[in-house]
């Protein structure tokens, strides 16, 4: 479960002080399906870090299943966002002198999980790029480098996927068959927010939480699917 | 005017040969606003580097003004391509330790405009950003990125303007507001080419190319706007 409480986060430029996140609180249940919309610069990308344990917070509170993330050390978030949490970046962070393949098995290796290489196969084919698997990032397409950090975040089952923009760079059709993943993988029992611009993929999920200048507005809530 | 007269383009990756455009022939007339659709991985980026000049063929011809790009040392493809043509890359490809600012005004310092730096704030402002100018690439959100990308890509006035998915971090209101922009542009008589897996941003266009596989569909033509 995650709990949000008055969350707040700047950016220091110089002089300049963003204010980006502005007293966010909400709060999200085990297996939501949960969309967190907003214009371009509302600061959804700044969440997602930290729900993700990526990045700090200047006051409020984060609850992961709840436990207050300031009183975790560095190495217990690295351990939670390793063995918990699946992060598809919005740029992707593939490692560019990695295969696909090895960029997908990473996790593993870090978490000392067997079968690592199988796994990571595995998790590639359900993105349809079992054909790819050996391609380093500068020679796969757009949209076949954003599944490959799809396939990189889900290889590791984690509790929570926290995905950022995972469908921007790819065609309606394969489009589709990532929130059918993200579907399948949420009736597992997971957790998962998406950030996402496109409505028709924001209107797949169970909630929908929208963002405007760094102030979360009034949830308009929809029936579970 | 474009003339592309049956392109082939293949990569060859160790034993392993992709041929991914497959006699790919079709001509683009001066003031036209043509989208280029088509799955991820169906060949679009690799063709819009082509047209723009930044790639090889391997057989085939590509006219661009009347003249074979084959016949073009490199030197006056790098003048084209500073002079004639804007891209928008689908991955934005900026200069990471520099400001918003100056990478917009980057192609006006290569071919020794005037007024550089007024112009490069005029960009910045026609696609809302004028207040991020100092910001670099990692202060700024994934659709802001995209936008310098695309005020870098006007900033030179260019006659041809190649734009790969250019909006495809951005929240529809501010999609809206690229594609009024490149319409507008349309209007003053420069040629566009959008690829986009968007349908509305297809919609918007006067043509639409549809690509499966490395091989360009036939075309499905619309009415003129
Ligand atoms: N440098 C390279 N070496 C080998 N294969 C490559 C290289 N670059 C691209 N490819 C392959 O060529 C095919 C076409 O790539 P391209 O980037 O043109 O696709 P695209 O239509 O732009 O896809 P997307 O919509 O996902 O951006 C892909 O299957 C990709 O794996
Ligand atoms: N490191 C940074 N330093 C300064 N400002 C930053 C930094 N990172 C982000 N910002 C600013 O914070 C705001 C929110 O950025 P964020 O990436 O969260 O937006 P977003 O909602 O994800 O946008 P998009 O939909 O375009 O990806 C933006 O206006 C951006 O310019
Ligand atoms: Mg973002
Ligand atoms: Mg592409």
């Amino acid at each position: 479960v995650i709990e949000v409480l008055k969350v707040n986060k700047s950016y220091t430029m110089g002089q300049e002080k963003l204010h980006v996140l502005k007293n966010v609180s909400f709060t999200v249940q085990k297996g939501d399906l949960l969309a967190l919309t907003g214009p371009s610069g509302s600061g959804k990308s700044t969440l997602m870090n930290i729900l993700g344990c990526l990045d700090s917070i200047d006051n409020g509170d984060y609850l992961l299943d709840g436990t207050s993330v300031l009183k975790r050390n560095a190495n217990q978030l690295a351990d939670i966002r390793s063995k918990n949490i699946g992060f598809v970046f919005q740029n992707f962070s593939l490692l560019s002198r990695m295969s696909a393949l090895e960029n997908v098995e990473l996790p593993l290796l870090y978490s000392e999980t067997k079968n690592s290489k199988k796994k990571a196969m595995e998790a590639l084919d359900i993105v349809g790029l079992s054909d790819r698997m050996k391609h380093e990032p500068n020679q796969l397409s757009g949209g076949q480098r954003q599944r490959v950090a799809i396939a990189r975040a889900i290889v590791n089952d984690p509790a929570l996927i926290l995905a950022d923009e995972p469908t921007g760079n790819l065609d309606s059709k394969t489009g589709l068959e990532i929130i059918d993943l993200f579907h399948r993988l949420n009736k597992e029992g997971r957790t998962i927010i998406v950030v996402t611009h496109e409505q028709d993929v924001a209107n797949e999920c169970h909630r929908q939480l929208h963002m405007l200048d760094g102030v979360l507005q009034k949830e308009f809530f929809k029936k579970r699917k």
